[in-house]
């Protein structure tokens, strides 16, 4: 309990220094492997610098998806939890200070993969987006409620695979919606291209929030 | 650290109770989604009966797992850790007591799904099986390392999905054999029954090792 108090002090200042510096943030959550980084790569490439994006990459180990993110001419920072299953503020905080702040307009946070552990902490981030994919099973949100209660964005990605999967679209909009009723639910694929317009459109709309 | 130490001598516990009893135990771990109820299911329909299994389902919320395996006639338990990450010890000592362990041969523990959290947490187990999805992508051993260097066994699941995926099989094969030297990798279906003999042939090795 008292980590969580610490943790959200910390997580306000981030809060603040980014209102300060009139910059957006959004703090993506997935199971491991959901499409996290590709949804990062493709808003990247559609977007094309407008608005500035800045991605904070969160992973136990390597540098892999900061490299992606790299190859897309965002600057990115990656940290390394060595182990931790959740990012935290204060790690975030410091990452801050390898941005040019003043030359960005959204912030983006690519937390660690993980649908329990990195809901409890306040990042400082504007927005939540919680990411399913297809081959999970539709009764993802049931088992693991606590991330979709606080999320302003579902992505159902990975749309292209339904044909080979028992996903029920159904079923799993109706879960989502009994636990945060109103909140969109945008289908998307990374592999085709479909429901990336409107990805990047509630993208604009959260940096221009700023 | 403290949290640990209680957690391992809690573990050994169940450990004696269950070698007491003569029931091998087995820790099946993956992120969320990756099949671990669905490998389960299907080792449960193969094996009929033999050798008797009993099975531990852990998730945050809901019995929809606990459920699907009553559907395969099989003793079940389900652990809710009300937003916990991962199971302990004390959750599946208390469990033992819903088991005629006296006619088992062999508990299925299934973890909540995390690549992170569990793996820290003995059961009493004396095997662990870790679970990868085609669809998760190749680099979650590097990822998520802590993991595989404690697998006996891994499983590369949803193998009928590798058509439509971007899943290097031999890079993901060279992290997890760079992490665990000669650990077996089986690539398995549960949708078109491929490798659940193997899976099935393990199960009843880890049985008769009791
Ligand atoms: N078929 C299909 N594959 C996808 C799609 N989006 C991502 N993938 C694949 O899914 C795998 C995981 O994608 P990532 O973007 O690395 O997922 P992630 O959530 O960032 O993973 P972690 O950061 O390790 O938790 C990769 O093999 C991707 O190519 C999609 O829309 N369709
Ligand atoms: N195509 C395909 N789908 C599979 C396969 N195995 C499981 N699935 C599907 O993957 C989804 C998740 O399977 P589960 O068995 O519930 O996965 P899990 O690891 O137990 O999930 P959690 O307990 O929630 O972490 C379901 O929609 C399954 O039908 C497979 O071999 N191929
Ligand atoms: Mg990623
Ligand atoms: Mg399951
Ligand atoms: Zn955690
Ligand atoms: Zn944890």
């Amino acid at each position: 309990q008292k980590v969580m108090k610490v943790n959200d002090e910390l997580a306000q200042g981030v809060r603040l220094r980014l209102e300060g510096a009139g910059v957006a943030c959004v703090n993506i959550m997935s199971a491991p492997g959901s499409g996290k980084t590709s949804l990062i790569e493709v808003a990247l490439r559609a977007l094309q610098g407008t608005p500035r994006i800045g991605v904070i990459e969160g992973d136990p180990d390597t540098t892999l998806d900061a490299e992606r993110i790299a190859a897309c001419n965002a600057p990115v920072v990656q940290i390394n939890t060595d182990g931790g299953c959740h990012l935290e503020a204060n790690l975030v905080g410091r990452a801050l200070g390898d941005f040019d702040l003043a030359n960005l307009d959204l912030l983006l946070i690519e937390n660690v993969g993980n649908l329990v552990c990195p809901v409890g902490f306040d990042l400082g981030e504007n927005k939540r987006v919680a990411v399913v994919s297809t081959t999970e099973g539709h009764d993802k949100p049931a088992k693991y409620p606590k991330l979709f209660r606080s999320a302003d964005l579902v992505i159902l990605n990975k749309i292209d695979l339904l044909p080979y999967v028992n996903f029920d679209v159904e079923i799993f909009r109706g879960y989502v919606l009994g636990l945060r009723p109103g909140v969109p639910i945008l289908n998307v694929s990374c592999r085709t291209g479909e429901g990336v317009d409107a990805w990047c459109s509630w993208l604009r709309e959260a940096a221009s929030g700023a």
